[in-house]
């Protein structure tokens, strides 16, 4: 475990107690993408296959539990809570997500570490996570203004992949056979995503105006 | 199991 590695974990959790904070606190998920909370949940199912055959760390399985419930507490509450699910904007949020999830199946059965279940659904939950932002950035576009919470959490959710990027590199420095191919190059297209929400978040935030994406 | 069969990173 390096600081890096850290950052990106507690910024990660808090993007996700952000969303939580703001469905809780406004009983709305306007704004919010259910496609992108559903590609979230199916990531970290994915990803955390091992939850209960490999134990790196009590911190290690602490986050993945997390990381899992929350994502499907959002997705049940944007489905099935009567108050958040009427503020649902579904006439925005329109992107063909399962397009996603089969590019990045198909992608994770030529491109793999081993061609074992374990690690294509480990790749596929890599490459998955890269586009899962799409239908929310894609939202974004459509209504045009961010309200803070919705702002902070994205902006949360990109920096948290920026921060993986450090640790892999710290890591390819100090650790001798650090190769972590996949996750490197897909997580680098995952950051590069966000780049034009960071540019219109930071410009709103030096002008302290509200965040508005060009539609 | 060696360290790098592991996904060891979240």
């Amino acid at each position: 475990m390096n600081i890096f590695r850290l950052a990106g974990d507690m910024t990660h959790l808090l993007s996700i107690l952000v969303l939580l904070l703001k469905i809780y606190a406004t009983k709305s998920c306007s704004g919010i993408s259910r496609k992108t909370q559903e590609l979230y949940a199916i990531v970290f199912v994915a990803r955390y296959l091992d939850l209960f055959t490999d134990f790196i760390s009590v911190y290690n399985t602490f986050m993945k539990v997390v990381f899992i419930a929350s994502s499907l507490a959002i997705v049940w509450c944007m489905r099935f809570h009567p108050m958040v699910r009427r503020s649902y904007d579904r006439e925005l949020d329109t992107f063909r997500h399962y397009f996603l999830v089969g590019a990045s199946f198909a992608l994770a059965l030529i491109l793999h570490e081993k061609f074992t279940v374990q690690e294509i659904f480990w790749a596929f939950s890599i490459y998955l996570e890269a586009v899962a932002i799409l239908p929310q950035l894609v939202l974004l576009q459509r209504s045009g203004n961010v309200d803070n919470l919705t702002g902070q959490y994205i902006f949360f959710l990109g920096a948290y992949r920026a921060f993986y990027i450090l640790n892999w590199i710290y890591r390819y420095l100090t650790e001798p056979h650090f190769t972590r191919w996949i996750a490197c190059v897909s997580g680098v297209v995952q950051t590069a995503l966000y780049a034009d929400f960071f540019y219109y978040y930071f410009i709103s935030w030096k002008n302290n105006s509200k965040l508005k994406l060009p539609a | 199991h060696d360290m790098e069969d592991y996904h060891d990173e979240l």
